[in-house]
């Protein structure tokens, strides 16, 4: 589904220069479950990034479906990515002024092949928004929610275009254990259905739902299975 | 230090009314060391802003060091908080346009009786940007930072006035076990040094460094004492 290829990440501050990925090279088979760990700033939510296409790498190669990433435009890229990828943000980038409901419908809005909101679409919303348990909030603002609730939203939302690759940046950071795991059952639905799941976390209790883990530091995979130390 | 007294707080979203706390009393004596544990939507946060007097109760009392804060005025209200209390919030909060230096000042910009920054202030703040291992990055702004270095700003700037009363809403959310680990060192001898620590988090590992804990549902206090499903 997504394979990084000698991957490295430079971010020019001032004079200063931050190589957040130093030479990754992963491949990730359809239907793998992965779960990224490592360090604060050891690059994941950059490798993350990378794999969203939501940025480009310095240098090296990103397989995607396929493509790689670096001969298609912006706009082709956009569509791959709308179509395949569904993202949950480490700060979720909920849109302040749309309510719940607005804010789950989002990318149903960038798809290039149906513009309107159909009643299927509809009620995969209403579906989707009761298996993270919001269905009483849906006319309810980001600032009139927890900080679990906003997450949850989040998670919906990269949900609903039913992706084949969802890649989650701290998925249940904000939720408390009960929550956690409905969280993770969902997940692994979802990956029992075929699709990608590629989640950055620090907790082992959710890494140990992937079928396998990466470790990163320093911006290069530094090895691979759980931290033994909790 | 703090005292909450049959604290209610109520929400008006339209015709909806969403009872986030529903009779909470509770005593947080000088040196008390309290993690708040809960279900995502139990009230925690409210339950922090309120003793954080960001936000004033619906009904009940909340006496913090002495006063009544109902007794007291805006100005009045925030003199205190500035001087007494270190807020560290769930999602930061942190100035997009300012670097990690000036954020980690902006506490002291409020002091009333000493508006410039000294030398010894100056020290303090690259003393505290060490401690959260961020030393390195004073002059960058929070978009080229990670989400755990970010919040790891939001850290120092809260102890950057020398709280005696510090609210933390879920301070290692975003961070490794190692660098929670320093963050939580970094709280326990705050509290050896007899100030006062309430930190809400979900997570065992934190809720067990505190000296007791509370357990929210519903908005209500259901319990004290560690989850012990894991
Ligand atoms: N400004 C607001 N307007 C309306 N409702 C609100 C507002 N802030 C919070 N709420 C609601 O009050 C309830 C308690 O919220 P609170 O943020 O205290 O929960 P929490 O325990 O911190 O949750 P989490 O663990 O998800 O952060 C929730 O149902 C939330 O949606
Ligand atoms: N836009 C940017 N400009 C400059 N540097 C950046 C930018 N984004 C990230 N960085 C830096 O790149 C490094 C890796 O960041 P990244 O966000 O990938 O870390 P992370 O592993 O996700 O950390 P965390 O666990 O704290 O979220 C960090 O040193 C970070 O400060
Ligand atoms: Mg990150
Ligand atoms: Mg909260």
């Amino acid at each position: 589904a997504a394979r990084l290829i000698d991957i490295h990440k430079t971010y020019q501050l001032g004079e200063h220069l931050v190589r957040a990925l130093r030479g990754v090279s992963v491949d990730f088979p359809e239907g793998d479950y992965v779960a990224i760990m490592g360090s604060s700033g050891s690059g994941k939510s950059t490798m993350l990034n990378l794999l969203g296409a939501l940025d480009r790498p310095t240098d090296g190669h990103y397989i995607l479906a396929g493509h790689d990433v670096s001969e298609l435009d912006d706009d082709q890229l956009s569509e791959i990515r709308n179509k395949l990828i569904g993202f949950i943000f480490q700060s979720y980038n909920l849109i302040p002024q749309y309510t719940v409901l607005e804010n789950i419908q989002v990318p149903l809005h960038y798809r290039t092949h149906q513009r309107t909101i159909s009643s299927s679409d509809m009620n995969r919303c209403l579906d989707l928004a009761g298996r993270v348990g919001l269905a009483e909030r849906l006319d309810h603002r980001p600032f009139q929610l927890s900080g679990g609730q906003q997450q949850r939203v989040a998670i919906a939302r990269a949900l609903i275009n039913d992706p084949e690759i969802i890649l989650a940046d701290e998925p249940t950071g904000n939720l408390d254990s009960t929550t956690e795991q409905e969280i993770m059952q969902l997940l692994g639905e979802l990956n029992a259905e075929g699709r990608t799941i590629i989640m950055v976390t620090h907790e082992n209790s959710v890494a140990r739902k992937a079928k396998q883990q990466i470790i990163m530091k320093d911006g290069k995979i530094a090895g691979f299975g759980l931290f033994s130390d909790d």
